[in-house]
């Protein structure tokens, strides 16, 4: 197709190079390239620049599934936010709690990691500089407790949305696994329902056992949404790429930093733009 | 498994003699797909398939039976002489002795101090955990917090009204006065999670180093780390000279691949590996260990 083209001779293989160390898997990598091959208009020349507008508009249709809006407007709302230890769950809570309270709802925040030294505190101080009422428990209560409270609290008082913090877990712990399959069955019995949304939060530097993560939760307790934190580093966040693409997950929000306003919307313009 | 593709590779040529370079070209490529899915850098699986090839192209290989069994040798060997083994911790100096950790935000760092500070107490020294985290909040709580479960002393880093009122460097300078007090022989610093991409706090960790010269600077790495793991190690070391690495969530599922492409950027040991969240949850590094995981 690019004999005579505009394209150096090593353009397909410098391109490969450039999607997998933006953490896109190599079969994600390569099955954008071959498409894109596929589309292009016969022999005759084509420049880098074009060939990059066209790879641009074959990853934008790859994210650009569409979804439906986030489950929990007019009505009182719960989400719960699970994921592996560390990628900033507790940190993204805060940021959620905060980026809802600034469009007018009354947030409270359950912190329901009740294991980790320090874990309560943590999220006390977030709440406290964010003005975010948070639901606590004492050390080694019962997590499914502390959301049953956080729930009762809800219900009763004048809140619309509660945010759970949970701890942070490898996937492959059996127990932690069942753990946090027990507060979400807590959750829906204290509410009669689910909660509303279940994001996992992925850590845009991790590799491709993010995609491992968030199959498994979603195996084990069902997961919504995904967001991915950590875009403000050195990864270029690929891996949302198959998120979306190959597990179906919508990319709800990226975290861009350790302040309580850096969470955004996410966009695949945007997305797309900063990957190549 | 790898061994099980590579064998698919070869099933269909027995009988035709001598290998040929292609065949041996192809039985790669299912290698290199291996070590990518494992998140090793992509720059470093074409520098290990290029040296795996040369080993390969050779009678050995080539006239053999079992072709694929042959390279999976190579390649097995290879990898534990990449990954290399634990070196014991520069503490044989005069005391008191500092380590510094250093690290991405979330790595490991506050955790592993405490799991230090309890490998260290085994090898019957005096540990003073210092914590010098000044951003996040309650990390020095969680360092205390982390101490008083060991029964470790924890440096009272002043807090007035939420906010810390010592700076990293004044922390360490007041710690190392009250480890000389106490006769505290080594000194575990806990650091703020930071991007390598970022100046200012780089230059804190920079300053630390200038001021105060720990004899271990340790790099905190989440082994899950994916293809930034290059950079970012080449950051730090390029930053501070680190001493080695620490490898930590060994125990979740992830091949571990970040752990050969830090090792092969920066070529300094692979010291320790955090295999859970309690403290005692921590050992020292064997290539061994994790070499098969990494080829998959
Ligand atoms: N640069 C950057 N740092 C972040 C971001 N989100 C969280 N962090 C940092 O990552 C570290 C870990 O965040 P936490 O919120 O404690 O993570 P966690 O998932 O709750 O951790 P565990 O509860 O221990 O599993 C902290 O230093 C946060 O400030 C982000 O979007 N960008
Ligand atoms: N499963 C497992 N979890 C670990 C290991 N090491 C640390 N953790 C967990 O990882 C999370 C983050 O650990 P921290 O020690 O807070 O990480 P940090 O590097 O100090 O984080 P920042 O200070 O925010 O940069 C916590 O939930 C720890 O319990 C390990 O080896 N295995
Ligand atoms: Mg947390
Ligand atoms: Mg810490």
């Amino acid at each position: 197709i690019f004999t005579g083209g505009g394209l150096p001779p090593d353009y397909m293989e410098k391109l490969e190079e450039a999607l997998v160390l933006s953490d896109i898997s190599f079969q994600t990598a390569s099955d954008i390239i071959n498409s894109v091959k596929k589309d292009i208009p016969g022999a005759g020349s084509i420049t880098s620049g074009e060939f990059k507008g066209f790879l641009k508009r074959e990853i934008k249709k790859m994210i650009s599934k569409e979804f439906p809006p986030l489950n929990i407007d007019d009505k009182k709302g719960i989400i719960l936010i699970v994921g592996v230890n560390g990628v900033g769950k507790t940190t993204t809570v805060a940021k959620l709690g905060n980026f809802y309270k600034n469009k007018g709802k009354k947030v409270i925040v359950g912190a329901c990691d009740t294991f980790r030294a320090a874990a309560q505190e943590q999220l006390a101080i977030w709440g406290e500089r964010t003005g975010i009422e948070v639901v606590s428990g004492k050390e080694n209560q019962d997590p499914a407790s502390v959301a049953h409270d956080a729930v009762q609290k809800l219900k009763e008082k004048d809140f619309d949305l509660l945010i759970i913090d949970t701890a942070g877990r490898l996937h492959n712990k059996k127990h932690l696994m069942e753990e946090l399959a027990k507060i979400k069955r807590v959750i829906m019995k204290a509410n009669s329902t689910p909660p509303d949304e279940t994001f996992i939060i992925i850590d845009a530097s991790l590799g491709q056992n993010s995609i491992t993560q968030a199959a498994q939760f979603r195996e084990l307790v069902d997961i919504t949404g995904v967001i991915i934190t950590k875009m403000d580093g050195s990864a270029r966040g690929g891996i949302a790429i198959d998120v979306i693409h190959k597990l179906g997950l919508p990319v709800r929000f990226i975290g861009t930093g350790e302040k309580p306003e850096n969470i955004s919307d996410f966009s695949p313009e945007i997305f797309v733009e900063g990957l190549l | 498994a790898l061994s099980s593709k590579l064998e698919k590779v070869f099933k269909n040529l027995r009988g035709y003699g001598k290998l040929s370079e292609k065949n041996i070209d192809d039985a790669l490529k299912e290698v290199r797909l291996s070590l990518l899915e494992a998140d090793v850098n992509y720059v470093i699986v074409k520098e290990f398939i290029e040296s795996v090839k040369k080993k390969s192209i050779g009678e050995k290989v080539m006239d053999s039976l079992t072709p694929s069994q042959h390279i999976i040798k190579i390649i097995h060997d290879e990898l534990v002489s990449l990954l290399g083994d634990h070196e014991p911790l520069n503490i044989k100096t005069k005391p008191p002795v500092i380590i510094m950790l250093a690290g991405l935000q979330g790595s490991g760092k506050t955790t592993t101090a405490g799991k230090l500070g309890l490998y260290l107490r085994g090898l019957k020294r005096n540990v003073y955990l210092v914590p010098a985290d000044v951003y996040r909040p309650a990390a020095v709580l969680q360092l205390k917090k982390l101490g008083s479960s060991i029964n470790l002393p924890v440096y009272d880093t002043p807090e007035k009204d939420g906010k810390i009122t010592q700076m990293p460097d004044e922390i360490l300078k007041s710690a190392i006065e009250i480890a000389e007090k106490h006769a505290y022989d080594t000194i575990v610093v806990d650091t703020a999670g930071r991007l390598e991409i970022d100046e200012p706090l780089m230059e804190e960790l920079k300053l630390l180093k200038v001021k105060f010269s720990p004899n271990e600077i340790l790099f905190v790495a989440d082994s899950m780390l994916g293809q930034s793991a290059v950079a970012v190690a080449r950051a730090f070391n390029d930053s501070l000279d680190i001493t080695g690495v620490i490898l930590t969530k060994v125990d979740g599922d992830s091949r571990g691949g970040a752990a050969l492409s830090i090792k092969k950027t920066i070529n300094k040991p692979i010291k320790f590996m955090g295999v859970g969240e309690k403290l005692s949850e921590f050992e020292p590094f064997y290539g061994e260990r994790i070499a098969d995981r990494i080829l998959g």
